[in-house]
């Protein structure tokens, strides 16, 4: 089973155009291992990224570097997942 | 003793259960509902649909599909829901009367099984099908961007590693191609609404293409009425409109296919976003959700109904 421990979900909003360029650019890079849960459509609009624990640093370094406004939707995706699978336990004891 | 009475449609439930839910949905309503198998996957499991259907032959049809993208569970579940409701109003909701009265439904509640099974075992934010890529270690093909529509152009990927592999050719999935074939050979399919989530939007014809599709403003006003309905119960704002002019370019998508192929009511829906759980919307989120779609695919369902081709 995959983990997910410490992993973040980012809901980012590009202000403009540039930003949404380098976003791709940010999403092109295999080795961060990222994924767009909800894709860049437009400057203002916003966009859920997925980043793997070992990628956060770099991923936010990156976004503050390039002022892209950001806010953290799931703190620790293996958290929640925990807690979903307990609830899927309790109802099906139900 | 198995009841579906005691089935908890607020829990989300793995293959398994929905499969032997989908048994008891027949088995209580004989006349009204059947299975059918469409095809297998690619791990060989059965593609099932079920179909609500008052009688006649080769009716006018609406598809529906759930979960084609296997880590939105919010969708399945929500598919279950729906199903159940549609049972519960033929012969009291005079519009889900009318409609099964003339036309059949035929709903695919788990089109990506294999990958749904992969969510519940090994991998929660699996999107792909199961399918082994040649040459490549990376698994899976996206079924929204395998239909030969656009096929292999934006909005898609040709690495096996990315999250929208469009696969080697159109309709190398078989659970893509079972639909494809399913619709097909039916030949009288007015509608397929294929359901996602999440990003609260209700989308037509065209992804592969900038240009309006010939039924343009009639798709947009009766968007425009489904996302008015669907906030009038929580006020949850979908967006609406084309999927090019609303999100991106997106090659190879089902409503696309289902377009170009004569299906003129094509619509996708992305389910609520509550800006806080991306695809691991929690359970107490089915019911709220699947109410408030609702009212959205009665409109679609009624205007179909209304305005035969």
């Amino acid at each position: 089973e995959q983990l997910f421990r410490g992993d973040q979900v980012l809901r980012i909003t590009a202000s403009n155009e540039e930003q949404i360029t380098l976003l791709r650019v940010l999403g092109e890079q295999a080795e961060l291992q990222i994924d767009f849960w909800r894709d860049l459509t437009g400057p203002g609009h916003p966009a859920d990224l997925w980043v793997p624990f070992p990628s956060l640093q770099a991923v936010k370094i990156f976004l503050e570097f390039h002022s892209i406004s950001y806010s953290v939707m799931i703190e620790d995706v293996q958290a929640l997942l925990d807690e979903e699978k307990k609830n899927m336990t309790r109802s099906r004891r139900i | 003793q198995r009841s579906i009475s005691t089935f908890d449609f607020a829990s989300y439930h793995t293959l398994e259960e929905i499969y032997d839910w989908m048994d008891m949905l027949v088995d209580d309503h004989p006349n009204l509902v059947s299975k059918i198998q469409i095809g297998q996957s690619y791990e060989n499991r059965p593609l099932y649909v079920l179909k609500f259907s008052t009688g006649g032959s080769n009716r006018p049809a609406i598809w529906l599909d759930t979960g084609i993208h296997s880590r939105e569970w919010i969708t399945q579940a929500t598919g279950v829901w729906t199903a159940n409701k549609i049972v519960k109003e033929y012969g009291q909701d005079p519009s889900v009367t009318a409609i099964l009265d003339s036309m059949d439904i035929f709903f695919e509640i788990i089109t990506n099984p294999d990958g749904f099974v992969f969510t519940h075992s090994s991998n929660r934010l699996w999107r792909k099908t199961r399918s082994i890529n040649a040459g490549s270690s990376c698994v899976g093909v996206d079924p929204n961007r395998n239909w030969d529509a656009g096929f292999g152009g934006s909005g898609s990927s040709s690495d096996p590693c990315s999250e929208t592999y469009r696969g080697p050719y159109a309709h190398s999935e078989s659970e893509v191609k079972a639909i494809v074939d399913f619709i097909r050979s039916h030949g009288n399919v007015k509608s397929v609404i294929s359901i996602h989530s999440y990003s609260q939007m209700l989308l037509f014809p065209y992804g592969y293409k900038r240009t309006p599709a010939a039924h343009h403003q009639e798709l947009n006003e009766l968007a425009k009425k489904a996302v008015s309905d669907l906030a009038a119960m929580y006020g949850t704002k979908y967006a609406y409109g084309s999927v090019a002019d609303t999100i991106y370019l997106a090659d190879g998508t089902t409503v696309d296919w289902a377009y170009d192929n004569g299906v003129k009511y094509s619509f996708t829906f992305e389910l609520r976003d509550t800006g806080r759980y991306g695809f691991l919307l929690p359970s107490t989120q089915i019911i709220p959700t699947a109410t408030e779609t609702w009212p959205a695919l009665l409109d679609i369902m009624v205007h179909v109904l209304e305005h035969p081709y």
